[in-house]
């Protein structure tokens, strides 16, 4: 993979220069520390370079690129196409009605982002409808009542039974009896150790059978982000991922990872609080903003 | 016996990884490294009869508390109660960037002080995001705890002045001031958060953050302390990943005292912070 890229671009090249070892030792020092600072895991960042390193011993660059960039190119490449390459993720919603479940650590901006989607396929002319079956936060239901009621959407949340479930439930009949097209069902924070949460989202999945769970990740999280997404998936499966925060200067290092562990697609990220703060997800932007 | 400069090189490789994996941002484990780099350089280590790899170890453990030697532990009830003998009522701001756990952490603090025989108001200062008043309405309404508040979109500087006014007229010892979360990069919001402060004029300044963040927090850090004065720090979700090494970039980078740690959702999840049981929770 990162070795058909190279061979598909050296062919493609005129002209050659030899890197020497020393060179290709001082590049890959660079990398490694732009990489671990934006948050990539020591784990992939080792073995990317050690098999850069293994392959470019003694090897060809094309002339007039420096060898960094030119290296760089060759990790950029092989990034963008970890994260789906270049077709755009698949955002339209192919079935009706379609039910989206939100999952994520705690405050990582689910509730937010449910409101944000909410928006975006407002926008695509489909009737969207927000649930709330978050009843441990105190106002979760009140926040995200509010942002629904900004975007004219409909909203059902915990009318005083202490069951995500039943809640999850009720809300999934009204939805559907008031014919919305996607249903986007927004959940507690989580982490790992509660494990009765962890349970819990189990139980959630299995009773609103979700056509698709998209795992919600901050992006000035670091490694625990990839862990995090690993736990997640041992309750419940993960179809998409919403990066969220992407307003900040972080690099993004752990969603990538998070990509890696979980096998998802990154659909969306975040931009800012607002509801309108949303864009599609772009591999190659993306990647440009983590290679620095 | 002196260590060659071979092992020092490679203990502090093993070191830089072992800290940049727990999220120490990475110029932060740099320059931890070159300390202790330099203690590793002048360690004797006697030739027989001891145990040369607990030797080494506890030489780098000491290195790095050495870095950090002049933040304080705080005890924050022993700083409270001599604030409040100075003047009352004691005003606490709370500030940060979005979602890290500054309104949980103001209904932790706010039980702590009851607790502890204190009267305490909330200033509801987050007059922006959707639910920010009512969630915190809904802590004071578990705490016995009034909340001063007005509409959305009010200036978060009335409310404060207001929560400060009845505060004083009613003899209540503690204000404690929630704000919106803003991230450093808005340079409008990170204004606002100057004028906040330069109004609330708060006895204590607590920067919070949680432990999740990556390199991140550095930049966060060094912006953040560009526009407000920051008097200590409170790091939340700490039971997500206790070897958090965001809290030593904030420690290095601050070089403020961590009051408490937050370590889950409830009112009681909130531990002292202690330089020593973090650091050889980091090591391992
Ligand atoms: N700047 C910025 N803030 C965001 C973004 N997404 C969410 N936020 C903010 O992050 C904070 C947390 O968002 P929430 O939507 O409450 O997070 P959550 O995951 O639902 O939190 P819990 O339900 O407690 O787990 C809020 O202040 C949001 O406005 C984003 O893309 N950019
Ligand atoms: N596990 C865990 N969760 C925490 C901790 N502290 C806060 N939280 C959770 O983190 C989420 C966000 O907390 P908030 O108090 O709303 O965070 P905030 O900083 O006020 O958020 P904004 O006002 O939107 O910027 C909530 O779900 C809290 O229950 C902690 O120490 N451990
Ligand atoms: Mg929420
Ligand atoms: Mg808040």
């Amino acid at each position: 993979n990162l070795i058909e890229s190279f061979s598909k671009i050296v062919s493609r090249i005129k002209g050659l220069v030899y890197i020497d070892d020393e060179t290709l030792r001082e590049i890959l020092k660079e990398i490694q520390r732009a990489l671990l600072k934006a948050d990539v895991s020591v784990e992939v960042v080792y073995n990317l370079t050690k098999n850069i390193e293994k392959r470019f011993k003694e090897s060809k660059i094309p002339q007039g690129v420096s060898p960094k960039d030119y290296l760089l190119y060759v990790i950029y490449n092989e990034m963008v196409n970890i994260l789906g390459g270049d077709t755009p993720p698949p955002v339209e919603i192919a079935k009706r009605p379609y039910k989206l479940m939100l999952v994520g650590i705690e405050g990582c901006g689910k509730t937010t982002s449910a409101a944000k989607l909410a928006y975006f396929y407002t926008r695509k002319r489909l009737k969207v409808g927000l649930v709330q079956t978050d009843i441990h936060r105190p106002g979760a239901r009140e926040q995200l009542r509010q942002l629904a009621e900004r975007i004219g959407a409909p909203f059902y949340g915990d009318p005083g039974h202490h069951d995500p479930i039943k809640i999850a439930q009720e809300g999934l009949e009204k939805m559907l009896r008031e014919g919305v097209d996607l249903i986007i069902i927004d959940t507690a924070g989580r982490h790992k150790s509660e494990q009765e949460l962890m349970e819990e989202i189990k139980r959630l999945y299995d009773v609103v059978k979700p056509d698709e769970v998209m795992l919600v990740i901050d992006a000035t999280s670091g490694k625990q982000a990839a862990a995090q997404a690993e736990a997640f998936m041992r309750y419940v499966p993960i179809n998409s991922i919403f990066i969220t925060k992407m307003d900040s200067t972080a690099r993004g290092g752990g969603a990538l990872m998070s990509v890696i562990k979980t096998g998802a697609r990154i659909k969306f990220i975040g931009t800012g609080e607002d509801v309108e703060e949303i864009e599609v997800f772009n591999p190659r932007r993306f990647v440009s903003r983590l290679l620095g | 016996t002196k260590l060659s400069e071979d092992k020092i090189t490679k203990l502090c490789d093993n070191l830089f990884i072992q800290l940049v994996e727990c999220d120490v941002a990475v110029e932060v484990s740099e320059a931890i490294v070159e300390s202790v780099k330099a203690e590793l350089a002048n360690l004797k280590i006697p030739r027989f009869g001891v145990d040369k790899e607990k030797i080494v170890r506890e030489c780098i453990r000491r290195a790095i508390l050495k870095v950090i030697e002049d933040i304080p532990d705080v005890d924050f009830m022993e700083l409270v109660k001599k604030i409040h003998e100075e003047r009352s009522p004691v005003v606490i701001l709370f500030l940060g960037p979005n979602g890290y756990g500054k309104t949980t952490t103001i209904a932790k603090i706010g039980y702590l002080l009851k607790n502890a025989g204190y009267s305490v108001v909330f200033a509801a200062a987050d007059t922006f995001r959707a639910g920010a008043i009512e969630q915190l309405e809904e802590h004071g309404r578990r705490l016995g705890i009034k909340v001063v508040k007005h509409r959305y979109g009010a200036d978060p500087a009335a409310v404060i002045h207001d929560a400060i006014a009845h505060a004083e007229s009613k003899g209540i010892d503690f204000v404690l001031v929630d704000t919106a979360g803003r991230m450093h990069t808005d340079v409008n919001l990170m204004d606002e958060l100057k004028k906040i402060y330069r109004v609330a004029e708060p006895d204590l300044s607590v920067f919070v953050a949680d432990a999740l963040l990556g390199n991140e927090a550095l930049e966060v850090a060094k912006t953040y302390s560009k526009y407000v004065n920051v008097d200590g720090l409170i790091i939340t979700k700490v039971d997500a990943y206790p070897k958090g090494g965001s809290i030593l970039t904030f420690l290095v980078t601050l070089r403020k005292p961590i009051y408490f740690l937050g370590v889950g959702q409830r009112y009681e999840d909130l531990i002292p912070f202690r330089k020593e049981w973090f650091i050889n929770q980091l090591l391992g």
